[in-house]
């Protein structure tokens, strides 16, 4: 998906 | 990580603890919206579950403890230590309106129908409108504390700077993710008022009408 699987932002 | 999203965490940051420090100082919390105050400690447990099982990077560990405690403390001050002074006649938007349609939106519209991620996608959701309690508050006071729009102007900057982080790494990184950039068009979007109000009034001491 166009999200990054580990959310990297806060 | 950008400049952008350094200067947006770090005016996040700010914001936090520029309410803290005037609820402290002032042993008030007058004008300040509490359901606001408890929809982002609820944005931020939501978001922050991978606290323990997924590390990113000692940054955003340190950072997003300090945002679950800032949080916190702050929902502490409004209805438990200060709360006499807190105006709950004035703080009456009514949060099932928000609740239901992000809990909806959040098992519609999300990358994976897993647990954490449909309560990550909630947070995402419920940040963009978790500031709506407070603006409606201030527009039925018709007044805020020059420090209260202090926080909200940096509360707000930091999301405006999200956004250009996000132009950055898609341009950088190729990295694209749609709903955290179509909430943050919309959290944006709702300051946009009151970054005209806090620019044009802003220099009037004391209280902006």
């Amino acid at each position: 998906f166009p999200g990054d699987p580990d959310h990297d932002e806060l | 990580m950008n400049l952008f999203r350094i200067l947006g965490d770090v005016s996040h940051l700010l914001a936090m603890i520029l309410l803290l420090g005037k609820i402290w100082r002032s042993k008030s919390c007058r004008g300040i919206s509490g359901k606001s105050q408890a929809l982002f400690a609820l944005v931020f447990t939501t978001r922050y579950l991978d606290l323990f099982t997924n590390f990113i990077s000692l940054y955003n560990t340190v950072m997003k403890v300090i945002f679950l405690l800032c949080s916190y403390v702050t929902v502490y001050m409004i209805y438990w230590k200060f709360w006499k002074s807190f105006d709950s006649e004035n703080d009456t938007f009514r949060l099932e309106f928000l609740l239901v349609p992000v809990t909806g939106l959040s098992f519609l519209e999300n990358y994976s129908f897993t647990p954490l991620e449909i309560l990550w996608t909630f947070s995402i959701y419920l940040e963009s409108v978790a500031i709506l309690p407070q603006l409606f508050m201030i527009s039925k006071t018709g007044e805020a504390e020059t420090i209260t729009t202090h926080y909200l102007f940096f509360l707000g900057l930091y999301r405006a700077l999200y956004l250009a982080n996000w132009i950055w790494r898609y341009h950088t990184e190729n990295f694209y993710d749609q709903i955290a950039v179509v909430s943050g068009v919309v959290q944006t979007i709702f300051y946009c008022d009151f970054f005209y109000l806090y620019v044009t009034k802003g220099r009037c001491q004391g209280r902006v009408e």
